[in-house]
């Protein structure tokens, strides 16, 4: 369903290269459960956000259901994230000004697929133990709340694939395992889930784990089944 | 070396009250290394804020180095925020404008503490690991760099006490040991240390477990040297 092909990522700064990415090889599957983890700054976020078409490749490839994304507009990128990608940020990007039940509504005003954007949000809230902070700002929210909040958005468009950078770095280990559980069920149900994490527990539980070191993947484990 | 008695915090939504913290009892002695855990939501970062004078409580008192600090002027509050406490935020907090070096200088602009901050920044950030991000923003930094870059900031002043929200949240294992190690070297030569942590791996090296569950300490759980 997505595959980076021979992907660089290089960030310039001033006269300094910051070789992110050097040469990464990725195909997921439609269905997979996936995890990737690696040392802080080994370049899991930016092939997230590749992976997730918020970012363009320096050199090498991305396809997205076969299609090369390097032939789409920007527009038809936008369009594609809106309909079939929901992203959980690891600095979860709530808007301000607006209550943990809008930031979940708000995720339907891109793409016309959801019919009854106020109830699903409250359910997806609900589904995240939130429902009495539904009309809190992220300023009054728990570091882990607005965290859950993030989770619940991503998940708004009933998305192909479910993109999420850290879900759990803010979160307790009882309310992080009833995320696995959240996310294991919709992956039965068909979402493709790539979850970069620092939790060992829950990378245990994908398919497959991608290990990252100085933007190259080290090692891949596949699990038995 | 800073006590809470009975202390409550209420934050008022329209007409909804949340009650934050109902009645916290904690006498933090100097030189202690204490961790304070509990599910998301359970008041950890309000305590933290209260001890590290960022707010007040609705009810209770808090003392600081003996002192009642409702009788303390904001400027007075201040002051010694900058002396004498090392904040670590959840959310990292950083200037978005400045480089990490910028950032972790800016810290000795409140104190006449540091007699060459520019120094003493550099050491810090090659402390954490972050010698060749020194120039990067907040926004070309990854999430376990701008933590690491939080934790240095907060470590510029030589605080009397050290307040960690989460510190190695965004963290994988070995960077997350490391600084535990860290850590511990600055406890053994005086300083005084509270880590709000999910990591429990973190929190039994602490001298003193406190666990937070709605507001309340539930349990306290003491090692026995
Ligand atoms: N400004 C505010 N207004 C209203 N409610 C608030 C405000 N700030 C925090 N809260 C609520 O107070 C409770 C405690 O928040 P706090 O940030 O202390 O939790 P925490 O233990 O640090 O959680 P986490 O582990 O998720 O960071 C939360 O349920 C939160 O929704
Ligand atoms: N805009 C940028 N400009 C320059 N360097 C950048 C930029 N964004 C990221 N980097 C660098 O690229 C490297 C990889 O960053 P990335 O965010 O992908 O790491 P990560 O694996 O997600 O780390 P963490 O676990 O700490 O979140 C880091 O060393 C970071 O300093
Ligand atoms: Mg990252
Ligand atoms: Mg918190």
């Amino acid at each position: 369903i997505i595959e980076l092909k021979e992907v660089h990522k290089i960030y310039k700064l001033g006269s300094v290269s910051v070789n992110a990415l050097n040469g990464i090889n990725l195909v997921i599957n439609k269905g997979e459960f996936i995890s990737i983890v690696g040392p802080s700054g080994s370049g899991k976020t930016t092939m997230l956000n590749l992976i997730g078409l918020l970012d363009r490749p320096t050199a090498g490839k991305v396809f997205f259901e076969s299609r090369d994304v390097s032939s789409l507009s920007d527009n038809e990128l936008s369009r594609l994230r809106a309909e079939k990608i929901g992203f959980v940020f690891q600095t979860f990007n709530l808007i301000p000004s607006l209550t943990a039940k809008e930031n979940v509504e708000l995720a339907a005003a891109f793409s016309n697929k959801v019919k009854d954007p106020e109830r699903k949000a409250e359910e997806l809230l609900e589904l995240m133990d939130l429902k009495s902070r539904m009309n809190h700002k992220p300023n009054q929210l728990s570091g882990g709340e607005q965290q859950r909040v993030a989770i619940a958005r991503a998940l708004m468009n009933d998305p192909l694939v479910l993109l999420a950078d850290e879900p759990t770095g803010n979160l307790d280990s009882k309310t992080s395992m009833e995320l696995l559980e959240i996310f294991k069920k919709l992956n039965s149900e068909g979402l493709t889930l790539v979850v970069v994490t620092h939790n060992l527990s829950i990378a245990n539980e994908a398919g497959r784990i991608i290990y990252l070191k100085d933007g190259r993947v080290e090692n891949e484990v596949k699990k038995g089944y």
